[in-house]
């Protein structure tokens, strides 16, 4: 039997509306701890790992470990029939889970809505990912980082990524010209949210694809906060950070010529 | 333009 409540049901619709554009079926591994996900796109180009942790369900069931193989598409198309406000209840009978129960309750708990998901075999190869000490961990406000991403996008399709102890800057360079945003570290004690630290191991750069990147930020609203760790000749991790756990980002580097 | 490396390069499959 497996039964996880979600009382902040806008949080899943946004955890799937964060993943939909890069992995079309995934495996949803469901056990005592908690519900995770890790999937690759197509292209073995980037992966997407999601973990939530039990204790942000109430209740959470889950009486022996299972997957739960499922067309993304489909699952939003039926969270899109959540309200923003309503309880999300998943259920599966783990013996014979073909498929998933959703269970959306609105806050007077007057309209419930009920929905069957069709389960499919989903034979996913998963990748091993190191614990890395990073040469540059930065955290910065995630509306910062999207709107870079989407800044740089006008002028190329690849940004360099150049982490110093005092600064990061982004850099493309495209048909039209080039363009480039600095930022650096700031501590603003009273609203932590707006500030950006610089860890640094050693200075680091890194060119990546500006789509991919521009495909993480839809992670933005689940965090105020998004956290990019860098080490030399590594994939650039992108983190979104909840209450309720996290939602990670891998993208392969781009070799300059 | 440079060439997309693939996470097969540096993440090994369980």
């Amino acid at each position: 039997m497996f039964e996880a409540r979600l009382t902040q049901g806008a949080l899943l619709k946004r955890l799937l509306d964060s993943v939909k554009e890069l992995v079309t079926d995934a495996n949803f591994d469901c056990s005592e701890t908690g519900i995770s996900l890790q999937a690759m796109d197509n292209s073995h180009v980037a992966l997407v790992s999601l973990s939530l942790r039990a204790e942000g369900f109430n209740p959470y069931r889950c009486d022996r470990g299972f997957s739960l193989g499922v067309n993304l598409n489909s699952l939003n198309k039926i969270m899109k029939c959540a309200g923003n406000e309503d309880v999300i209840t998943l259920k599966a009978d783990d013996s014979s889970a073909d498929s998933l129960c959703l269970l959306f309750e609105n806050s007077s708990n007057e309209r419930v809505s009920e929905y069957e998901l069709k389960l499919m075999d989903i034979d996913q190869e998963h990748l091993s990912i190191p614990e890395t000490d990073y040469d540059a961990t930065v955290m910065m406000p995630s509306a910062e980082f999207q709107r870079i991403c989407r800044d740089l996008m006008v002028v190329s399709e690849s940004v360099t990524i150049d982490v110093s102890k005092d600064e990061i800057k982004f850099t493309a360079e495209g048909e039209l010209g080039t363009g480039n945003v600095k930022l650096k570290p700031t501590s603003t004690i009273d609203k932590p949210e707006e500030s950006i630290t610089i860890e640094l191991g050693q200075t680091v750069s890194l060119q990546f694809s500006l789509k991919y990147l521009s495909n993480f930020t839809r992670g933005t609203p689940l965090s105020d906060q998004v956290m990019l760790c860098l080490s030399d000749n590594m994939p650039l991790l992108v983190e979104y950070k909840m209450d309720i756990g996290y939602i990670r980002y891998y993208l392969a580097p781009k070799v300059g010529d | 333009d440079s060439s997309q490396k693939s996470l097969l390069n540096f993440f090994g499959k369980i």
